[in-house]
């Protein structure tokens, strides 16, 4: 589903240019559960973002679905994204002047759904992240990790056929996350391709394979000395 | 040091009341090392804003080095926030348009120091934290775990007597995870007295108190039924 093949991605700011991928190659077959890990400032983040069409890379190829990406203008990329791809980002990017429903709606809202259909859908997604008491709040009226189960279910309204998941239980507790993974679990068994990012060993172990980021490139563990 | 006496807090909204605290209390001696876990929502974040002085309660009383906060204005609060406590955010609270220098320098600027001694300051707490690379950079270009970093810098440049952590290691690998951890065991040993958000058992295991926050309540771990 995802062929990645020595992507390149160089951040220029007037003082630094950061090389924050490098050669990168990557295959992910449709669904499989990933879990990104590696140190901080690795290139996690900016690898989600390529894959999940919200930036664009400087060098390589990036073929989803077979079609290549390159070819895509802006108003193919964002139907694409809204119709396949549901994304969990690392800061949640809620809408602060919405409320917990408007911002769950808000992916629905481009597909054209009825009314009736887009208010079932949210209040569904919203129940299985536990938040139904909620649905009025603001984000700035919710917990850090209330407001990350809101992105959770943001993320999985429109049953997406691939999930980009960038740190989404750094703010939950122990219980919480597991609810969490048991939800990106049960989505994938269903068959939706599940790809994240997560520094907690424990969490990445539930996932089928485990891919490492050091300075931009993919590291082979195995032949990393142990020392 | 701080002696917390009954508090309530209650939030309403048009729709929702909620109690996130209830006649807590907790007394904190001078120089201590505590972390306060607890489930999303329990009332840490409540918790620690009320103690930094950064939010007000409904019921209940508050003493700050054997002074009633209660008779505090909105001014003397402020110099006292700035003189004594530094606060590291559980979403960081970065300003977006101020360079990594300008974002650690903000605290020093209401002291009346002179450029040359922030300057060091400055540069001082960003090496420890080991950003030194990225002292021109933005927020938007920074990784979540610097940001975070970042943030910890912030809190520590002006040497406070308090330090108020919400979530401090969230974003980061647990390699990043224990620097900061060690940052603050070193800033405790010199008497700073630090409080300390997290839901990572192990990290709490490093501060010589843990509290436990249930529905805005402390908790006491070892009267509750293990099943
Ligand atoms: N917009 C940007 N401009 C400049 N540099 C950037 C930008 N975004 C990211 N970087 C840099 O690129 C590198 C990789 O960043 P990225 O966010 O992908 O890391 P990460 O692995 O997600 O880190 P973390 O675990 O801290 O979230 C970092 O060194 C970061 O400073
Ligand atoms: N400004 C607000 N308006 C209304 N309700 C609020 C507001 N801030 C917090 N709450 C509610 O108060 C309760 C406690 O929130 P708090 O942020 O203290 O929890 P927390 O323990 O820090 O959670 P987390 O671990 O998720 O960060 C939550 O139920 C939250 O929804
Ligand atoms: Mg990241
Ligand atoms: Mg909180």
């Amino acid at each position: 589903i995802i062929e990645l093949k020595d992507i390149n991605k160089v951040y220029r700011t007037q003082h630094v240019e950061t090389h924050a991928l490098e050669e990168l190659s990557l295959e992910v077959a449709k669904g499989e559960f990933i879990s990104v890990m590696g140190p901080s400032g690795s290139g996690k983040t900016t690898l989600l973002n390529i894959i999940g069409l919200l930036d664009t890379f400087d060098g390589g190829s990036y073929l989803l679905d077979g079609d290549s990406v390159a070819q895509l203008g802006d108003r193919q990329m964002s139907r694409l994204r809204n119709a396949k791809i549901g994304f969990i980002f690392q800061s949640f990017n809620l809408i602060p002047d919405l409320n917990v429903f408007d911002n769950v709606e808000m992916p629905l809202r481009y597909r054209g759904m009825k009314a009736k259909q887009r208010r079932e859908a949210v209040c569904e997604a919203v129940a299985t992240v536990g938040l139904t008491s909620r649905l009025k709040h603001r984000p700035a009226q919710l917990s850090g990790g209330q407001q990350q189960r809101v992105a959770v279910a943001r993320a999985l309204v429109g049953q997406p056929n691939l999930v980009l998941a960038d740190e989404p239980t750094g703010n939950l507790d122990s219980a919480m996350a597991t609810d969490i993974m048991d939800l990106l679990g049960q989505i994938n068994e269903k068959g939706t391709t599940v790809i994240m990012v997560t520094h907690d060993s424990e969490l990445a172990r539930r996932s089928k394979r485990q891919i490492h980021l050091l300075d931009g490139k993919v590291i082979d563990l195995t032949m990393v000395d142990p020392h």
